[in-house]
């Protein structure tokens, strides 16, 4: 699988980034 | 060798709830980016109509 | 024991290759939405210039 281990763990930090984005800032 | 397996087994089973959990957050994102997608097409479509 | 032991490795190990895979698509339709969502918002903001 392509997912290594870090790329997955990164994959909350864009979540966060995603929702502040579209204007949720509660993360 | 049944030690030797055991810590694997360990973070295995660690790595397998933080995938978990990760993925309810996965879900729950995708969810609250969807009711905003809608709403803004809600809105858009209101618009369009006024 | 270790025979007991080793198929509930495999069976995690699995599951955790599902869930990484499970997770990918997840992240890869966050990126299409988010792409789409950033075009309509692009979109949004030239009309109300225009």
């Amino acid at each position: 699988s392509s997912v290594s281990n870090t790329t997955w763990r990164q994959g909350r930090q864009m979540l966060r980034q995603y929702l502040q984005e579209i204007g949720y800032t509660d993360t | 060798r049944i030690n030797q397996q055991n810590p694997s087994i360990r973070e295995i089973r660690q790595e397998n709830r933080e995938l978990k959990a990760s993925l309810e957050d996965h879900q729950r994102a995708l969810e609250l980016i969807m009711h905003k997608y809608r709403e803004h097409m809600h809105h858009k479509i209101l618009n369009s109509k006024v």
